[in-house]
């Protein structure tokens, strides 16, 4: 997550998942941003807090196996540029589907739970735990 | 040739590639058809 | 690129090393890539476990299935979703020596590169650009095989027994004198492993308390002797003297994490010429670092021992400096002698040390004769105490074969690594899918490459990795530089932006 365009191609792959909701015809305009909120963090959430290990063999003998990605990330250093990115930008995304569904009880909920979901598992305080 | 091997499809097998072509041709299409009629 | 150079005046030769960034769209693109078939091995993943797919995978038996999981299923996710669709570019099976030439045996599947089969022919006359061959003594014919064969009737092949005991033969006292005086240095001492040579000295060098400074891309065999030693270790950045002295300075300033007492010995581990990157180490800074703070520097040789410096002696020859100045000389003969093991070499009182103390001179069986020999033959002909200038002219061809390959690729335009005399060059692919177009591309036109993908090298710097050899013609060379150029055209390789006026 340090290398180089990761960032950019993260971003691009968040604007592509909108686009591809913002084309189904009959999804309205709060429909697709909170579908949009819910599907990164789900995929967030599923990719960096749930699955352990590493999809491949590491010599570390077997040590990252029970981290999740995001407690392997910068060999569990808090508060690198990587982390604070990747709190940020579902942080973005909240306020961006907020902004389009007008705040609408429902709609403000659901998100905000989506949200909390992704970010309390990045507190320092939650490291390695179960 | 260039789209298999950007698109990595040149590594998956024949059905597989339909797969990935038949949902890139879909996205593509709605895309297009909303682009239109929002325009 | 590093072309900026500190410490100017450490250096007697031009240092010309240049790691071109990766452009931006092929980077995004390449992540895309993997994100494609990280998905689609998801959903054959799926398929496998709902049976609605065949799992040629090695599992567990259902009677088994209550125990503790053997096979870490998504250690092997890479393995079984993306290697396995591309493998047919790895592990072929030849059928000659490695040589600048060699005959592959042709293969086929019919299940995706799960499973292969034998054609029965052979693929003859294959350019070889992959193999560790630097100097071309690869050969199974010539002096060196003669003699070898002697050895053979001579002694046996197996020695069954460790150097304590009674696999202590005098072919080892003459090929330790030999590499001594090779190196330059007092004594030294072979094994007949490259990889244990590391892995089995280190935890004999150092122990807890002790702290190792080793580089980021250093070999799995160093990593594991330092991890088997037990003593702290700290990473600094690839060929960076300005992170390896902050490294330095933190540890002699602060000493042992909790107690702050002095470490009771820093070590320096680095490389001679690191083999995925073809960079060579700046070792006259190292070298003024470790004076500067009263380290110790371990070198591994493995791939520069007989392919730099004017007459083979290494790295340290290449920058003109004194092999005393290397507490640890370590190398293998695998790569430049055609022949297989390591040695170490240091002080007497070092190696003495090292022949009571090392894992390998206590339990391993020592170098089996034959090897011995065709080492002795091969660094008597560098040497030149062969009585020819055979081996000089190796080592020159070398050198010249690695400038004309490495100045050629780069007027083509692709993204070379490494520094411009090194026998190692790196080409970028990037993309996944064209790992494996490139191998096989390349053997469809003869030429046998070497490709290199994640997780050997970082995820977005996928490469072919050529090995130029003393034994390549200038023909050899021209018709690999124009299929390179043919292949790079069809799969869109020639990425790089800083075009070499020629």
């Amino acid at each position: 997550l340090n290398s180089r365009g990761i960032w950019l191609a993260y971003i691009i792959l968040v604007v592509l998942l909108h686009v591809i909701l913002l084309s189904i015809p009959f999804f309205s305009i709060p429909v697709v941003w909170t579908l949009t909120n819910v599907v990164h963090n789900l995929v967030m959430y599923l990719f960096l807090h749930t699955v352990k290990g590493t999809p491949f063999e590491t010599p570390d003998q077997g040590k990252a196996r029970l981290l999740t990605h995001w407690e392997q990330m910068d060999y569990g250093i808090q508060f690198t540029s990587s982390r604070k990115f990747l709190s940020i930008s579902p942080i973005v995304l909240y306020l961006l589907a907020s902004f389009y569904t007008k705040y609408e009880a429902v709609y403000f909920v659901i998100n905000t739970a989506s949200l909390l979901s992704v970010l309390l598992p990045k507190l320092p305080q939650f490291h390695g735990v179960r | 040739y260039q789209y298999l091997l950007i698109t990595c499809s040149y590594v998956l097998e024949p059905w597989e590639q339909s797969i990935f072509n038949t949902i890139l041709l879909t996205i593509a299409a709605m895309v297009v058809y909303t682009s239109y009629v929002f325009i | 690129s590093h072309h900026v150079m500190q410490n100017e005046g450490l250096y007697k030769r031009p240092f010309n090393e240049a790691f071109e960034e990766t452009p931006m769209l092929v980077a995004v693109l390449t992540y895309m890539g993997y994100g494609i078939l990280t998905l689609f091995g998801y959903l054959r993943d799926f398929l496998r476990v709902w049976k609605i797919e065949k799992c040629h995978n090695a599992t567990e038996r259902e009677e088994q299935k209550e125990f503790v999981p053997l096979f870490q299923d998504f250690e092997n996710f890479y393995t079984r979703n993306l290697y396995m669709r591309i493998r047919d570019s790895w592990n072929r099976p030849i059928c000659s020596v490695p040589g600048a030439k060699m005959d592959v045996m042709e293969r086929f599947t019919d299940d995706y590169n799960w499973t292969f089969k034998y054609t029965g022919k052979v693929i003859r006359g294959v350019i070889n650009m992959g193999s560790y061959n630097y100097l071309g003594f690869a050969q199974n014919a010539g002096v060196c095989e003669e003699a070898a064969a002697k050895v053979l009737k001579q002694y046996g092949a197996g020695v069954c027994s460790t150097r304590q005991e009674m696999g202590n033969l005098d072919k080892h006292a003459e090929l330790e004198k030999l590499v001594a005086r090779f190196l330059g240095v007092e004594a030294a001492i072979n094994y007949g492993m490259g990889f244990a040579t590391n892995s089995m000295n280190i935890p004999a060098l150092v122990s807890k308390g002790c702290l190792i400074l080793s580089d980021e891309l250093n070999h799995a065999s160093l990593v594991l002797g330092a991890r088997l030693s037990g003593a702290t270790i700290r990473i600094f950045k690839h060929n960076n003297m300005t992170s390896l002295e902050k490294l330095l300075r933190d540890a002699i300033v602060h000493g042992q994490p909790r107690t702050h007492r002095p470490w009771r010995k820093i070590l320096i581990i680095v490389e001679g010429i690191y083999s995925m990157e073809g960079s060579i180490v700046r070792l006259p800074e190292v070298i003024a670092l470790k004076k500067k703070y009263k380290a110790y520097l371990y070198l591994d040789e493995a791939h520069s021992i007989g392919a730099l410096g004017p007459t083979g002696r290494g790295v340290v020859e290449y920058f003109g400096l004194n092999p005393k100045d290397v507490d640890i000389m370590m190398g293998t003969f695998t790569k430049s002698f055609g022949a297989a093991g390591g040695y170490i070499g240091g002080s007497k009182e070092l190696i003495d040390y090292l022949g009571m103390h090392s894992h390998s001179t206590v339990y391993a069986t020592s170098m089996s004769p034959p090897v011995a020999q065709q080492i002795i033959c091969a660094m008597k002909s560098i040497m030149g105490e062969d009585g020819t200038s055979y081996g000089q002219n190796c080592v020159q061809q070398l050198a010249e074969n690695t400038r004309y390959f490495r100045r050629r690729l780069m007027e083509m335009g692709f993204i070379i690594y490494g520094n411009s005399d090194s026998p190692i060059v790196p080409l970028m692919l990037y993309m996944p899918a064209k790992i494996g177009a490139f191998g096989r591309e390349m053997l469809k036109r003869n030429i046998g490459v070497v490709v290199v993908g994640f997780p050997a090298t970082p995820i977005i710097e996928s490469r072919a990795r050529f090995c130029v050899s003393a034994a390549h013609t200038r023909e050899m060379l021209d018709i690999a530089l124009k299929v390179i150029g043919e292949v790079g055209d069809l799969l869109q390789l020639k990425y790089s932006r800083h075009r070499l006026i020629p």
